[in-house]
């Protein structure tokens, strides 16, 4: 059972706290704002209000159990790095870090930080990705020549069945599983969305906003664009 | 070719700019700051220095050729809500918006951004279940009881090769792919990571930090847990 500590309550350590406590882990909340501190206590196994910048404070902490520590200061460089410094002398055995530009990071390499996430720079290439390429949704190089790929339906598949399509013969690709997504209402009349994969028979029909998942080499997967 | 206009060049907004032009699309740059727009426009299309809130200013713009705007504008909600507004009443047909909190999301779409991308949130969520799972890099749900994953290999497949390890019989999964990373040096004297996908010969020799691609139950995938 491992145990966390994140330092640093804002949206992403928040949403790593509530995450990983969600899944079972042991979490230790760290902030110095009172009200972030108060927000998530109910949420996690401790929640601590204090400067993490402090070694005594830090020297307070139940050191000994916490297998990982994350960082989650963005702006305050400053304290990020006073933060990965201490918790490296302190000697807590993994600890992974935000860092808001390269320089930062490197530093926070320099002063202990095992691994540096710059949640900017991966959620810009993401989203980029998704743009140019909107139709693929996942992309798994198998080899130099075959790939997995999650893919839109094309809008001609929608009401044909996998027989009909003929896809394997017709496209040179296996589908290997059909991901559809069912929203229904939950009890304070939001909309939940809910996917299922399927494994895909012959006599299937494709419904609109299906997704197959699929192998075969990328120039067969491109051929599928709408 | 689609045209995309990003509005904030911030760390975010700038690498959506960076990763699309890489990827050959037309991208216009935004932004208020003379020194963010001077940095970047060698990188793409057309770089305009501009207050995205000013309707004038906005109607400047080459609007009949911009097919996806993004807005990067995170810290001044006021500024990315009255954009949005304006490239919605120009007509702009989709807009992507970042949104740093339920109800900055929820005002973007009302004023008429078509999708909103909390990154904090995404990126907290992300992290938190490669914490939670770390041997698990990805997985795919194909049907009801079959996934597909990437797994580091336990300690004890390193130097052995897949005849050896005998995993199909012995674990009940289907290795599709190795994933090995090389890392060299490039001309600058930093390390450029460069990851290979090969397909699973019963004879390769599997080397430490190798990643398989599988398929099998979820259970039998767990199994494979260092
Ligand atoms: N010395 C410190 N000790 C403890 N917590 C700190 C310290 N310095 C900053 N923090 C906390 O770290 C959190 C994240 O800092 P950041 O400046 O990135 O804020 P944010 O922009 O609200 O975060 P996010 O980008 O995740 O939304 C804040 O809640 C802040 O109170
Ligand atoms: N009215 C506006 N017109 C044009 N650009 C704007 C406007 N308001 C803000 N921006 C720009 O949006 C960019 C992103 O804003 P944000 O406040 O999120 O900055 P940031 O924290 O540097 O970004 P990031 O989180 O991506 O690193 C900034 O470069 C800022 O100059």
């Amino acid at each position: 059972e491992k145990v966390f500590a994140v330092f640093g309550l804002g949206t992403f350590g928040y949403e790593v706290c509530t995450v990983l406590s969600s899944k079972g882990a042991k979490v230790i909340a760290v902030d110095n704002q009172n009200k972030l501190v108060e927000r998530i206590k109910d949420d996690v196994t401790q929640a601590i209000l204090m400067d993490s910048t402090d070694e005594e404070l830090m020297m307070s902490l139940p050191l000994e159990d916490i297998d990982i520590a994350v960082i989650a200061i963005g702006d305050n460089i400053e304290a990020s790095i006073i933060t990965a410094a201490l918790l490296k002398k302190l000697g807590i055995p993994y600890i992974i870090a935000r860092a808001i530009s390269d320089i930062h990071g490197q530093v926070m390499k320099q002063v202990g930080a095992n691994e540096i996430i710059n949640i900017e720079i991966e959620q810009g290439r993401r989203i980029a990705n998704k743009l140019i390429a909107p139709f693929i949704l996942d992309h798994i190089p198998l080899s130099a020549n075959q790939s997995l790929a999650e893919i839109r339906i094309p809008k001609d598949f929608v009401g044909k069945s996998l027989h009909q399509l003929d896809i394997r013969k017709k496209y040179n690709i296996n589908v290997l599983s059909i991901k559809r997504t069912k929203t229904s209402i939950d009890d304070h009349g939001n909309p939940v969305k809910e996917e299922t994969a399927l494994s895909p028979k012959p006599n299937d029909i494709l419904k609109e906003n299906d997704i197959i998942v699929v192998i075969g080499t990328d120039k067969d997967i491109d051929k599928l664009k709408k």
